[in-house]
């Protein structure tokens, strides 16, 4: 699965995920990705979230929306909401994801209980990226 | 605010051979996507944006490099949604299409939310897309041979691995699937 989310300057947020799905899947199987509140979701009062691991998981947990109602009856920013949901999921479920989050304040989280999870940004004059476990690099543009 | 975009390029046991091609995919999608939304000022065409090159990019599962069915064939999915209306576009069961993404935006235009099976694919037609053929353009050796890895290890029993990359598992009660 790949995915991204957007912010620009007037806080206007959005969000797209798109996928293959999993490999050996029955014909017909639907995934996570297509399903809003599951692999994908965006509210400008709240923040936009891209999630990406075992779809069966993501849905029965509705990552994407848990992790955006965290941000807003919580009051936990996107890096918080994103691990502690991500966390939960795998806690309760077994299966493992990730997720991509920018807050309504522009803040960015990424979290992930897979192995690893490929993610990049870009904000201001900086690009961040990452693959593994608590791994963060910045070069500049 | 000062503007972001943030891109994904999917979680999982990632075999280490595949990681320096993710990191390079992911980046150029962040660059795309921000370059995007200097161009326009729309945070819609920036997050197509950067996940159309990764559809075209094999080391992602999506559009070109997607993984298989059980039959061997590539069925796609995708969802966009503007933080501003909430107004959402996906679709499943997508076949042939280089771009699902986009189909999804287009999905936005219709009253409805969601489209998928041979309906979507009808729409595609009719919205100009182009549909590949002959079929089954999209699947790569890469997947293939994830598939057959996967065929194999459910010929030795071991239904509790699914395997979305080749040399990587997810253990899951033997009950599960996927």
């Amino acid at each position: 699965t790949v995915g991204a989310v957007a912010i620009d300057a007037n806080g206007n947020i959005a969000v797209a995920t798109s996928t293959g799905g999993i490999t050996g899947k029955l014909p017909g199987r639907v995934g996570d990705t297509p399903l809003v509140g599951a692999g994908t979701y965006a509210d400008n009062r709240v923040g936009g979230v891209s999630t990406t691991g075992h779809g069966e998981t993501i849905m029965k947990y509705c990552l994407a929306h848990d992790i955006l109602k965290r941000i807003d009856f919580l009051g936990e920013n996107a890096q918080t909401a994103t691990e502690k949901a991500c966390k939960a999921m795998t806690d309760r479920l077994i299966g493992t994801a990730g997720a991509i989050t920018i807050d309504s304040q522009g803040r960015v989280g990424i979290s992930f209980t897979s192995q690893r999870m490929a993610w990049a940004y870009i904000k201001g004059s900086t690009i961040a990226y990452g693959i593994e476990q608590n791994q963060h690099h910045e070069e500049a543009l | 605010i000062e503007p972001v975009v943030l891109v994904h390029g999917g979680a999982g046991d990632i075999p280490v051979e595949r990681v320096e091609g993710k990191l390079v995919g992911v980046k150029r999608a962040a660059r795309i996507g921000y370059e995007k939304l200097s161009e326009t000022g729309c945070v819609l065409d920036a997050v197509e944006e950067a996940v159309r090159s990764m559809e075209l990019d094999p080391y992602f599962n999506a559009g070109y490099g997607s993984v298989l069915t059980s039959e061997g064939n590539v069925e796609m999915e995708a969802s966009i949604m503007n933080g501003a209306t909430l107004r959402a576009g996906c679709c499943s069961l997508v076949k042939d299409i280089m771009h699902p993404i986009s189909l999804a935006r287009r999905v936005m235009k219709t009253p409805h939310n969601f489209l998928a099976g041979d309906g979507v694919m009808q729409f595609a037609k009719e919205e100009g897309f182009e549909i590949l053929s002959p079929p089954g353009q999209l699947v790569t050796d890469y997947a293939r041979e994830a598939l057959e890895e996967w065929k194999e290890g459910q010929r030795r029993g071991e239904i509790e691995f699914a395997r979305t990359e080749i040399g990587s598992s997810n253990k899951y009660n033997k009950a599960e699937v996927g």
